[in-house]
């Protein structure tokens, strides 16, 4: 299985909804600084909410809405090659945000979301998803520490 | 639980053994400091970049750690297979050589997994099998443009 | 000690806004939490890489951040002139326009001091009066081979 | 004033003695990873003696001397433009080590090197050398350890 489509709508830099289509194999993205490669991976795990507004380089979920536009919504849609599509939508509110899942376009909890993806060696904990400043960082860690990566995949 | 740690740790030792000795002229493993207490010490390296002598992690050059860090990665990905994975900008530390190599390693892996790398340096974009190219338009939005097939 | 503070402060500060201008398309400033007590916060930055908006520094690109950080070490530097430099792969987060603008820059202060920069990146390279090569002999000891006299 | 020699007598992975002229303007030096380009840097900071051997990736300052060779001594030294030779010398012992400094070939102590660099603006707070490293480590420092930079420097 791999992931056929992206679509990334007023998500962090991304202030026009952007297709991405991908394939399998090995594919490469390149530019200069700050034009919004590594935001590409953020939609991704904001997608499929395996990582927190922090790990996304975010103090709160609403950070991730686009600053340029004037729309309170940000959306990205993750599609699968076995044809699911998994839809995470934030729309800014008075006092907060709300968060919506979509498998398939039909409203779920983030938990369904999860499973599915768990059905698929898609988990939170994984290493499948490597961020910039991953590898500085596991470098710089502690014998301790780097032990205890093995503890929680164990 | 003693018993699942050893067990996910001699497979990704075994998975490193095999990955860093492709990775570098030489060769490396995984050593617990307690290994018949793993929880009460830690987890370092023992290897031998270009065939030289064992040094500590810390005295080694940035290049080396950084290899010998993504070669544990990859160790970890190998033992929880998963549909796509996405590395950005993994190649910071290292030599074009070093770049190229870390690039066929990712060409390889990629014939059963989808790859998502980013990248700056022209060793590994020049070893995909395609480019997805991202700029800024002037409104400071994220444009990203064709396609382009490689090779 | 609260003017020795802020005397170094603004004169660092002055060299940062030149500095950053010149590294990018935009400008930026230094920035303290607490101006009435500077000792009770922090010093952060207040920059617009390329025209687009303020954001924290957390929230920036990883080139981005390492443009702003580098900045704010030259502006360091042009406070405390040194008969000579050494940068050791201060481009590693850079795209390579970005690392010519810093090839560029140390260019024009090397007119008035002696710079060493170690870098694996080739407009870094190419922007230097010449290159010292670093190899590994057989017996893993260091070779230096001859100075190349560049442009 | 410039630094127009380097000296370097099988400190750290330069197991033959290895001379390096230097000159004005803009030098570059490249190769490898591992093959020696941060241990010129780390040579320069230890022949005048501006940071500790852990700012030399070294735990003891034993760890500086060659491994490859069987000596037990390494040896630095650093010319400048105006006719001084600073040299530096460390000697593995039974239990230790000893450091010996020379000005202009005869012996001295640390504090008469430290106060000829420092006549010529070279001090050991300064940020004319940085590490491969420094830029991450000062990018990611909190804010308040970013002020403490400028206080140092006041
Ligand atoms: N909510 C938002 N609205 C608009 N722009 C945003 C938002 N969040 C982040 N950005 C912008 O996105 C840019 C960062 O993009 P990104 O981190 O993807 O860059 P990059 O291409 O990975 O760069 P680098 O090569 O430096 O790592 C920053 O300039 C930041 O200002
Ligand atoms: N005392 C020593 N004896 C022999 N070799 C040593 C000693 N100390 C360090 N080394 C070796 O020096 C090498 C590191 O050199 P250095 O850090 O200068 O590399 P580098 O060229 O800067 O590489 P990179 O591009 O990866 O930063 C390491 O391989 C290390 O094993
Ligand atoms: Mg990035
Ligand atoms: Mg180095």
């Amino acid at each position: 299985m791999h992931i056929t489509l992206l679509e990334i709508d007023n998500f962090k830099s991304f202030g026009r909804k952007t297709k991405i289509p991908l394939e399998t194999g090995f594919t490469v993205i390149s530019g200069p600084n700050g034009s919004g490669k590594s935001n590409i991976l953020d939609s991704i795990l904001f997608a499929l909410g395996i990582t927190s507004a922090r790990g996304l380089r975010a103090e709160r979920l609403t950070d991730l809405i686009n600053t340029g536009s004037n729309k309170n919504t940000a959306e990205v849609h993750v599609s699968f090659s076995d044809g699911t599509r998994i839809t995470r939508r934030i729309k800014r509110t008075a006092n907060g945000y709300y968060s919506y899942n979509y498998l398939n376009g039909r409203l779920c909890k983030q938990g369904d979301v999860l499973a599915f993806l768990a059905n698929h060696g898609i988990k939170p904990q994984g290493y499948n998803i490597v961020m910039q400043g991953d590898v500085a960082r596991i470098m710089e860690m502690s014998d301790f520490e780097r032990r205890k990566i093995i503890d929680e995949i164990a | 639980k003693r018993e699942a740690f050893l067990s996910t740790y001699t497979a990704i030792d075994s998975n490193f053994k095999d990955i860093y000795g492709r990775l570098t002229r030489g060769w490396g493993k995984l050593v617990l400091e307690m290994p018949e207490d793993p929880f009460a010490g830690g987890l370092t390296f023992e290897v031998h970049p270009q065939d030289k002598d064992v040094r500590r992690l810390n005295m080694m050059s940035g290049g080396e750690k950084s290899l010998v860090t993504l070669a544990f990665i990859f160790s970890i990905q190998r033992h929880m297979p998963a549909p796509f994975y996405g590395l950005d900008e993994v190649d910071m530390h290292l030599d074009g050589s070093n770049v190229e190599g870390i690039a066929h390693m990712i060409r390889s892996l990629s014939e059963t997994s989808q790859f998502i790398a980013i990248s700056l340096r022209k060793p590994m974009i020049q070893g995909a099998d395609r480019i997805i190219g991202v700029t800024i338009r002037p409104d400071k939005s994220t444009l990203v443009t064709g396609v382009k097939c490689n090779a």
